[in-house]
């Protein structure tokens, strides 16, 4: 296991054993920044672990990022660590991250879905739902991206276990996604939520389960244009942007969704490279590249949602 | 670990939405067989599907039958995984 955060490789993949070593070393070495919360565990039973990034302060305004939500897309896992890391050594030198840490929190879920993360380790590389299971049914697995109560049920997810878009049996009935609900809600005060997927280069904002415009769609469309914008200007990757269900398709009981119904106005959702040759198996030589231009979108729309509160 | 020799990742560009959903039909007639990377969203959207290598000789049949062009996005997955494999442990050592 790696020793400590400086010797880490992060322009390789890691294993869940790797990555939660990881934020152990890297929790010790930035004590005074990031803590460690355990909110919640997995259905077999893996801790669930969120880093919270804070200069201080109870209950301040924050905002949430969270990766792996579908376990094989591993550059979203990889993004999380470099980013993690980025925002320590970013904190008094970039004057928008110190002004916002210095206002506000920042949450970060690396591993969304570790059963599943495992599970691609050491099964199936290309496993995408969690590893549920239930008295009588066959297939394994609830894809948590259409397990959050709004919206649950609609168009765009399915009521068979043995779909990648199965919903499971009820909203929130998977512990990783109650986990998250239960955080965020008796948190109280958390104003932006990022939820990082791959892969196809989009920025999305709500509704996925519904094509009826969000009351904040045109102040969520400029900002997500001009994060498109700031990431563009990276590594020449374009970025398409919108609404999910306009850009991508019709998705229901999905968290942005829940988010924004929630009370979260600045809720987003990336869906990061590949350019269309590697689909989910995305070299590991790109995880930087990926990174750095995911990191000015993120900071465009943390820089917005510090400057303007509500 | 699950063995991916030969499966193949088709990009299908359909052209409009009645060839996409004959790519939605296809989930229906290979049921966990085709896993949809890119699911049939919209004709300006290509659709990325993994297909078992037992199964791409009769996908590639039903494609070309319907008229829907095709490119072979990653002509073998465990080529890539063994990589994949093979970098992290590199990384280790």
């Amino acid at each position: 296991l790696e020793r400590s955060t400086s010797s880490f490789s992060y322009a390789s993949y890691h294993t869940l054993e790797e990555i939660y070593s990881w934020i152990d070393n890297f929790v010790a070495e930035h004590s005074d920044i990031v803590s460690k919360i355990r909110i919640g565990h997995s259905f077999e039973n893996r801790s669930i672990v969120v880093l919270k990034f804070s200069t201080g302060g109870p209950q301040r305004r924050a905002i949430w990022i969270d990766t792996g939500i579908h376990s094989r897309e591993w550059i979203t896992h990889a993004t999380g660590i470099w980013t993690a890391k980025k925002i320590v050594t970013e904190y008094g030198k970039d004057r928008t991250l110190t002004d916002l840490l210095d206002a506000m929190d920042i949450f970060m879920e690396i591993v969304t879905n570790p059963d599943g993360f495992a599970f691609t380790h050491s099964m199936n590389r290309l496993w995408r739902k969690n590893k549920s299971t239930r008295p009588g049914i066959f297939c394994i697995g609830v894809d948590l991206n259409r397990n959050w109560k709004s919206g649950f049920g609609g168009n765009g997810s399915n009521n068979n276990p043995c779909s990648e878009t199965y919903r499971g049996p009820s909203p929130q009935s998977e512990p990783e996604v109650a986990a998250i609900v239960d955080f965020i809600t008796s948190h109280g005060n958390i104003k932006a939520l990022i939820s990082i997927h791959s892969y196809s280069q989009m920025l999305m904002y709500p509704y996925g389960h519904s094509s009826e415009p969000v009351p904040n769609q045109k102040e969520l469309n400029d900002l997500a244009k001009d994060a498109a914008q700031a990431l563009y200007e990276v590594h020449g990757i374009q970025y398409i942007y919108g609404s999910i269900s306009t850009t991508l398709y019709v998705a229901s009981g999905i968290t942005v969704d829940w988010a924004y119904d929630n009370g979260i106005k600045f809720s987003f959702t990336f869906e990061l490279r590949d350019t269309g040759r590697y689909g989910f198996l995305l070299p590991a030589s790109q995880i930087i590249p990926t990174a750095q231009e995911t990191w000015l979108a993120l900071r465009t729309i943390m820089e917005h949602t510090l400057n303007h509160p509500y | 670990q699950m063995n991916f020799t030969g499966d193949q990742v088709l990009r299908v560009l359909a052209k409009n939405e009645e060839q996409l959903s004959l790519l939605r039909d296809l989930e229906g007639l290979k049921p966990q067989k085709v896993d949809f990377w890119r699911g049939p969203a919209r004709p300006s959207l290509p659709v990325d599907m993994r297909v078992p290598f037992s199964e791409l000789k009769d996908v590639k049949a039903y494609l070309g039958s319907h008229g829907l062009a095709y490119s072979v996005m990653i002509k073998d997955i465990q080529v890539l995984l063994d990589e994949e494999r093979e970098a992290m442990a590199k990384s280790r050592r």
